[in-house]
């Protein structure tokens, strides 16, 4: 199992 | 209670050698659900010479919730190519379930070399057809 990324991360306030 | 829906997708792409798509540029898939009546419209997102300098030499693909009727959506995800004999290899499975909105995507980045699967006796490409699969499990509350 593998950790996944995104192409749009967001923010986080 | 939390109730599971687990569905799969099939995304052949056809004289993959001859994909013009440059790094950052990608191919979608069409739109695909959990069943006919289902609200939530997934595709698959890749990028044959990777999403940036990082990935070059990778191919990349992404889960992207195209459309929904509802604020998130949580669901596990495992990608894999079939090979000449339909069999799954390559399986690259996520390690938790992911939030996703619309229009929002999750994958791998680095999901497979693309020298490993240009490479002919890896079998990753009989006919010059890249075959992916998909396995979704979206969780929610009963």
């Amino acid at each position: 199992k593998r950790k996944a990324d995104t192409t749009t991360p967001s923010a986080n306030f | 209670h939390i109730k599971v829906a687990k569905f799969s997708y099939v995304w052949t792409i056809n004289n993959f050698s001859y994909t013009r798509e440059e790094m950052g540029e990608v191919l979608k898939s069409s739109t695909f659900s959990a069943g006919a009546n289902d609200k939530l419209k997934w595709c698959l997102r890749v990028n044959p010479k990777g999403l940036d300098d990082e990935s070059k030499d990778y191919l990349s693909l992404y889960l992207f919730l195209v459309s929904c009727n509802k604020n998130e959506v949580r669901a596990r995800f495992k990608f894999s190519i079939l090979n000449a004999k339909r069999e799954e290899t390559r399986a690259m499975e996520s390690q938790r379930a992911y939030r996703f909105v619309q229009g929002k995507d999750w994958g791998f980045k680095k999901f497979i070399r693309r020298d490993f699967l240009m490479e002919e006796v890896n079998g990753l490409l009989p006919d010059d057809k890249l075959t992916l699969f998909c396995e979704v499990s979206v969780i929610s509350d009963s």
